[in-house]
């Protein structure tokens, strides 16, 4: 039997948000360490992998390792039945061809349960390098996702390049162009709205556009993102999850392959 | 004009 049930319930329906317009069907590997997803967008430019772990649900029940392959997008329809105050709650009997979902409203007065049919998905792995990287900058989420609409209104990729203290985001089109310079903040006064810059050497990259808004949908699960990037392997942007107490709950990561000159 | 790598060509694909 597999339980797992989440008293913030809102984590897993910005979660579904964030990953359903990039990979239509996946599996959750759940395990007694967690949950966790990895999957490539159709056209293998980009990866998502989610990570919730076991320790950070409210009860966590995995007897025995199981697979639950899903569409995406009925999982996300179905979560949007929940209120964002639910408790929500997965059930899955360990040879079950369908899974429970059970939202129980805060003043328990509510109660409704979904079925979901599961899929056999024959899902391909990638086995993903723990490589170094040259550059990693952490920055507020919103600022991201606003720097990358903006830019995708001037052209399809964007440049990013790194200095020392401050990264660069450029885009051209037949329009004209843009540029978005970010500088390293002191002590800001809000942690969250730091930008901070580790660079072991410049780098310079292109990115299509058109992935970097579908990983900004992540925005709400966390005020920070973190950008890792080294010359010639995909960029990673991270959205590190944390639940109301601030303990670390999981991640969502997105990887996208750089676009080089011809 | 810029050509879009794909992952396969950096990750191993089990």
């Amino acid at each position: 039997m597999f339980e797992a049930k989440l008293i913030q319930g809102a984590i897993l329906k910005k979660i579904l948000d964030a990953i359903k317009d990039l990979v239509n069907e996946a599996s959750w590997d759940c395990s007694s360490q967690g949950m966790s997803l990895q999957a490539m967008d159709t056209s293998h430019v980009s990866l998502v992998a989610v990570q919730m772990k076991a320790d950070g649900f409210d009860k966590y029940r995995c007897d025995r390792s199981v697979t639950l392959g899903m569409n995406l997008s009925s999982l996300s329809k179905i979560l949007k039945c929940a209120g964002n105050d639910d408790t929500i709650t997965l059930k899955a009997p360990d040879d079950g061809d369908k899974i429970t979902l059970v939202f129980e409203a805060k003043n328990e007065s509510e109660t409704s349960e979904y079925e979901v049919k599961l899929m056999n998905l024959d899902s391909e792995y990638l086995g993903i390098p723990d490589t170094p990287y040259s550059v990693n900058v952490k920055m507020p989420s919103h600022k991201f996702q606003r720097i990358c609409r903006d830019l995708q209104q001037i052209g399809d990729a964007v440049t990013i390049s790194c200095a020392k203290d401050s990264i660069r985001f450029a885009a051209k089109g037949d329009l004209g162009s843009g540029t978005v310079n970010l500088c390293q903040t002191a002590s800001a006064d809000k942690p969250e709205d730091s930008v901070s810059i580790s660079m072991q050497e410049p780098i310079i990259q292109s990115f299509a556009l058109k992935y970097l808004n579908h990983f900004a949908k992540a925005t709400p699960l966390s005020p920070q993102v973190s950008l890792s990037l080294s010359p010639d392997v995909p960029l990673v942007v991270e959205y590190s999850i944390t639940d109301d107490d601030g303990s670390d709950f999981g991640y969502i990561r997105y990887y996208l392959a750089p676009k080089i000159d011809e | 004009l810029k050509k879009q790598k794909l992952l396969n060509e950096y990750f191993h694909v089990f």
